[in-house]
């Protein structure tokens, strides 16, 4: 069946737009059919896979609100096997207008529901920072949540807030979400920083945390000037290395339960 | 009298808490009293200044939710003349909370009045990043908007959201808020990237756009595991003296029209 994975971390910049871009573009190029939805009224998504803001006819706010049938949002990359839902600043209004609607937290997982037979093997949610209404419905239409981490200081305060929310969404509205992995991001060997964070990770979260550790590179952050993946804007980099490593141990760990 | 400045940007991990706690730090160090509010459920800012956890009895939170008389909340830090109001998680039930109350973008505009009369010189208001509740009560809370922009090419793509939500708070809640100043920060001389951002933010933002540009610097990043702003952590280096500069600059620029 389809992997629906959400990208989810309150902190900001930590990665999160990179890894559903980047990850999604390496098991493109395994051959897997790949989806990344942009939930993040920024854009930043879409903006990494090329998409143009003129091109952003149908977005996933028109699908969250209902007036759009998913399969109209779908729009290819110029990468094969990868495709996107767009996201536009308006999204920022569904916050807003969905506050007050029935089973608010449940709009995404109906409006996804025609994916699961679409042939896709990954749907990636890519989350804002934030553990708004945007996010509980990516973690309420999830079976699966990769949380990235920053190999920085601030990056260790936020997770308790995020596991008890992970913990709420289970409880209420999706049992069978599982936390599938967590993936260190940004990891700059010049300081004993990155590494005592990597450790401090490993010993709380265990075998969750996968063996890739994604460096901090000059590449990775140029490539959305270009609109595209670092699979492609740099194929034998160490971004696009790191990330094809990811999306390997992905495509084969078996859940921890 | 007290100048009240809101440090925001909704896109993560731009160095809004780091601006904060810095800028903070250095202004305290000139002499100036300096006190900063920490209106995120992480907490960064907290941490920065070095209030442990189980210190922050009394927190933004109280404050907000009108149990708590604001000059119980202010604590001293490390740092003369540098105070802080720190956060904990409980503040992200405050968004939730303050939806159905009245006049609710007005709650720490209203509890923070008697500060106006408190000798503070500064008073920093650090946001989370999103433009919800706590974010719109800051911006209705200060006259002046301070915004960090990280030298990345993502970092361009929310300005145009973040200008319009400050002009509906003009427009709605605070007519005399005014974007004082852009920041740019996390220069990296290795990639041309950094230059263009700054060029391009430049050509945006004219003279708004302060002289000094923050560089990315690892000491920047190891301060907060040691509960000490970068003018503590290690005075001589690159990231203090940028920040002693963007003191100086904040303290004697005279506001732009
Ligand atoms: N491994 C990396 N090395 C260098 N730069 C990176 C790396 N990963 C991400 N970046 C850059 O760091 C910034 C933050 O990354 P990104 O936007 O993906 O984080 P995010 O968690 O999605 O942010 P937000 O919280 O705003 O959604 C971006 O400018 C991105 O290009
Ligand atoms: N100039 C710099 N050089 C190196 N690292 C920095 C610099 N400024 C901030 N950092 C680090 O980058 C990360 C993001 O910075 P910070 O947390 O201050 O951003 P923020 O905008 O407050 O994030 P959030 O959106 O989560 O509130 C932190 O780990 C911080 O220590
Ligand atoms: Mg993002
Ligand atoms: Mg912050």
């Amino acid at each position: 069946g389809t992997r629906i994975i959400a990208v989810a971390n309150q902190k900001g910049g930590v990665g999160k737009s990179t890894t559903a871009v980047s990850l999604g573009a390496a098991l493109a190029e395994l051959g897997y059919r790949v989806l990344v939805i942009d939930l993040d009224p920024q854009g930043n998504a879409s903006t990494g896979l090329g998409i143009r803001h003129e091109a952003r006819e149908v977005t996933v706010y028109d699908v969250l609100a209902a007036e759009a049938p998913i399969s109209g949002a779908v729009v290819p990359t110029a990468i094969p096997n990868l495709f996107a839902i767009p996201s536009t600043i308006d999204l920022a209004g569904a916050e807003i207008e969905l506050v007050s609607q029935f089973s608010r937290e449940l709009r995404l997982r109906k409006a996804i529901e025609p994916l699961r037979s679409a042939g896709f093997a990954f749907v990636f949610l890519d989350c804002p920072p934030s553990l708004g209404l945007l996010t509980i419905n990516a973690l309420a239409a999830a079976e699966e949540l990769i949380v990235p981490i920053q190999c920085e200081y601030y990056a260790l305060e936020g997770l308790g807030q995020l596991l008890r929310n992970v913990r709420l969404v289970q409880q209420n509205v999706n049992p069978g979400l599982r936390l599938d992995g967590i993936v260190m991001t940004m990891f700059d060997p010049r300081t004993k920083l990155s590494e005592q964070v990597v450790e401090e990770v490993r010993r709380f979260f265990g075998k969750r945390v996968y063996e890739t550790i994604i460096p901090r590179t000059v590449r990775l952050s140029e490539a959305p000037g270009f609109g595209q993946p670092i699979t492609v804007y740099d194929p034998r980099s160490r971004g696009a290395e790191s990330y094809r490593s990811l999306a390997l141990e992905v495509a084969t760990r078996k859940p921890i339960e």
